[in-house]
């Protein structure tokens, strides 16, 4: 099943080696640039979007006008399967609820959604739009069921399912989600 | 299937990304540091290793004597999925042959096979080393097929298929391989 074999590439190839850094890297960034914005310990985590329509945008902010990139925390640089010094980043963003009050968060949409929208487009993939929903959904319920398991990322993350519906009745649906 | 997801996230979210820029990516990098160790264009590939049995060191060089890490090409950064400026580059290699000559050559594994290994050694995942084994050869023959159909990577990667046999019989097998 591809989204299974998606959900543990994503756990293994990328969750598993950078949540157990992000405190780590919070209280570097915090240091380099002498602030605080992440203030609160609740928000030390990444919030991984996954929209069940697969749409994922390269920009966050362009989605949503209370969604702004604030800045990127530091880089790790880990030498991987032959590429060395490979750059793993993640963007903190800052949203505003509907007081206008602003929140910082570190948010990324879950990366292997583009592939799977991208083989319903490909015809050689062999992969329709029904399986695309199925296998988003599945992607979901396996990545949620790995990272339950998982010691090493636990309390690091939140993954915020995206109903595309209510996309496009609400434009600050996103934001929302985000700081619920 | 679990190797044609990954094969196809491999193509979709790395590959089609990368191959298109690298002539510049490699014109650029003689430019700043002034060399032309990539000298012939038939080198101006990303040898990709696809061993049979997803052994996978974090360093190519520790494989093999003759082979020594060179330098990396110039980063690529692309806005990829709400991170920011996500950084992509490859490692150029200087490989000795039999005769000691050097050539410089830009290498590195298919890193969706350390998942595969990874996957196989997780009860979690249900997946057996034979199913690795049978689902190593698919994402070699889903990739070839892939990147055959890709007016986009034409001429710009060449697949190294890895026999653990001979790995253990001859300490330069690898060597060997990547410059035939
Ligand atoms: N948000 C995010 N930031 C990252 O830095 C990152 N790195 C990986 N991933 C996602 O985790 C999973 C496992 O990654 P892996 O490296 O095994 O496969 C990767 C890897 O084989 C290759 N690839 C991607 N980026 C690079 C890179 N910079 N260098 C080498 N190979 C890369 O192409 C595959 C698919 O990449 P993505 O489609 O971006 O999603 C990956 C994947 O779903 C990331 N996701």
């Amino acid at each position: 099943n591809v989204a299974h074999g998606l959900a543990w590439s994503f756990y293994i190839g990328y969750l598993k080696k950078v949540l157990p850094r992000l405190e780590n890297l919070i209280e570097a960034y915090h240091a380099e640039k002498d602030n605080s914005i992440l203030r609160y310990k609740d928000t030390w985590k990444v919030h991984i979007l996954i929209p069940l329509d697969c749409h994922i945008p390269d920009e966050i902010s362009k989605e949503d006008a209370n969604i702004h990139f604030f800045d990127n925390l530091p880089d790790t640089q880990l030498n991987v399967a032959g590429v060395m010094k490979r750059s793993y980043k993640h963007s903190v963003y800052e949203i505003f609820d509907e007081s206008k009050r602003p929140h910082f968060c570190i948010v990324e949409y879950a990366t292997p959604l583009v592939s799977l929208y991208e083989m319903s487009r490909d015809s050689q993939a062999a992969f329709s739009s029904q399986d695309r929903l199925e296998q988003t959904k599945l992607f979901y319920r396996t990545l949620k069921d790995i990272l339950e398991d998982s010691k090493e990322c636990r309390n690091l993350y939140r993954l915020v399912l995206l109903n595309d519906n209510k996309r496009g009745e609400d434009p600050h649906y996103l934001s929302k989600e985000i700081i619920k």
